[in-house]
């Protein structure tokens, strides 16, 4: 484990904490986007089967059950919880899943170091969540008033991804072998998605202005 | 170890 490793998982699990801060504290998902929330959740569905398989480290199991336990809990508030629902911007959420979802699927089962059940669900796994945060993105651009603790999700978010990027690099140079093209091309075309993101929240921040993206 | 490498990410 290296600082980046370490700082992007707490930079994952501070994302989470916000969204959920926001979801049961204020009651309210205004600007959250269910249809990346649902993403995640088969994300860490399918990336994790190895949960009961393989044992790598308490830091481990404990982190997987985190982000699954958080990311069905937060797609239950906003489909199910009485109040929280009602806050659910459903007819600007409207990105579909499956366009996502389909091209994912087939280039898990064409590009992937193993043809398992395993490893097609892992690689699959990974390049969703490269493109997980999309519908996130799109509905953030269609609304005006980004609240503060939906731009800091996003923010955060895109921060974990960052550094990430730079826990390979550390690896790359430390570890023998650690040569992994998949996680890395799809990690970086997720960092990139940020990019635009990234700057409109900077110049914000600099300008002391409400966060919001040009249509 | 090469294919357990990345496994142990989150």
């Amino acid at each position: 484990m290296n600082i980046f490793r370490l700082a992007g998982d707490m930079t994952h699990l501070a994302s989470v904490l916000v969204l959920l801060l926001k979801i049961h504290t204020i009651k309210s998902c205004a600007g959250v986007s269910l249809k990346t929330q649902e993403l995640y959740a088969l994300v860490f569905a399918t990336r994790y089967l190895d949960i009961v398989t393989d044992f790598i480290s308490v830091y481990n199991t404990v982190m997987k059950l985190i982000f699954l336990g958080s990311s069905f809990s937060i797609v239950w508030y906003i489909r199910h919880h009485r109040v929280v629902r009602r806050s659910y911007d459903k007819d600007q959420d409207t990105f579909r899943h499956y366009l996502l979802m389909i091209p994912c699927m087939l280039l898990a089962l064409f590009v992937h170091e193993k043809f398992t059940f395993k490893e097609v669900m892992w690689t699959f796994s990974l390049y969703l969540e490269a493109v997980a945060i999309l519908p996130q993105l799109v509905l953030l651009q269609r609304t005006r008033n980004i609240d503060n603790l939906t731009g800091q999700y996003v923010f955060l978010l895109g921060a974990y991804r960052g550094l990430y990027i730079f826990n390979w690099i550390y690896r790359y140079f430390t570890e023998p072998h650690f040569v992994h093209w998949i996680t890395w091309i799809a990690g970086v075309v997720q960092t990139l998605l940020y990019a635009d993101f990234f700057y409109y929240y900077f110049e914000s921040w600099k300008n002391n202005v409400r966060l919001q993206l040009p249509a | 170890c090469y294919q357990t490498n990345s496994k142990d990410e989150l």
